[in-house]
């Protein structure tokens, strides 16, 4: 049986509302070590892989891998039943076809268990090769989701370049123009606030609004994210979660006709 | 208007 106890439920909360719109259905894959999804948006230029580590529970037991295939929109409808607070165990039998989540009230003086079915799906995984990008900045996640949304508000692409200087965001549209530059900041009091470019060779890249603005539905879960670029890949934009893994999506650029 | 890479381009089906 496959059994994860996790005391800071709204951490699973925040996942499902960062992913539900993006995907669809995915397996979780369950094993001794933690629970793994990766999965495509219906077009297939995004991915989002998820890795919550064992270590981050606070019980974790998997006695043989699963795969739990499961109706995100159908999951957020269960976990939004949890209060914020809420400690959320995850349990499932190996043969089962559900999955049950228990919301514990911090103070104990509230039980619930929801049951929800299963699925069969058919995983279309991706080998993800191990890359030295060219480029890597961290920035503060509220400021990525403001420059993402004040942008598409202009264009529907944006080119990020990458300089040793800093991160710089361009789109352009029927209105107008618009170019935000953030530079390295590693003079502030928290570490946070901070923005870092590690550079091995400039980079600049067009990629879709839409799509960086629905990985930006993650920012709850990381104070800070991780943009990795390099030429003719998809960016990978990266929320850690604390003590526990990370929440990353892929997304392919688009190419000058 | 710039052309919409599949990821499938840069990443293997396994």
């Amino acid at each position: 049986m496959f059994e994860g106890r996790l005391l800071q439920g709204s951490l699973l909360k925040k996942v499902l509302e960062a992913i539900k719109d993006l995907v669809t259905d995915t397996n979780f894959d369950c094993s001794e070590t933690g629970i793994a999804l990766q999965a495509m948006d219906s077009s297939h230029v995004a991915l989002v892989s998820l890795l919550l580590k064992d270590t981050g529970f606070d019980h974790f037991r998997c006695d043989r891998n699963l795969a739990l295939g499961i109706n995100l929109q159908n999951m957020s409808k269960m976990l939004k039943c949890a209060g914020n607070d809420d400690i959320i165990t995850l349990k499932a039998e190996d043969e089962g076809d559900t999955i049950t989540f228990m919301f514990e009230s911090p103070n104990q003086d509230k039980i619930s268990d929801f049951e929800m079915k299963l699925m069969d799906i058919d995983s279309e995984h991706l080998g993800i090769p191990d890359t030295d990008y060219q480029a890597i900045v961290t920035m503060p996640s509220a400021e990525f989701q403001r420059i993402v949304r004040d942008l598409s508000s202009i264009g529907d692409t944006a080119v990020i370049g990458v300089t040793k200087e800093g991160i710089s965001f361009s789109t352009g549209g029927d209105i107008g123009k618009a170019n935000i530059v953030c530079r390295q900041n590693t003079n502030v009091d928290k570490e946070e606030d901070q923005t870092t470019v590690e550079i091995h060779e400039p980079v600049s890249l067009t990629f879709a609004l839409r799509y960086l603005n629905s990985f930006t539905k993650a920012t709850a879960l990381s104070p800070q994210v991780t943009l990795s670029l390099s030429k003719e890949l998809p960016i990978v934009v990266e929320y850690k979660i604390e003590k526990m893994g990370f929440l990353r999506f892929y997304l392919a650029p688009k190419i000058e006709e | 208007t710039p052309l919409q890479n599949n990821l499938s381009e840069f990443f293997a089906m396994i």
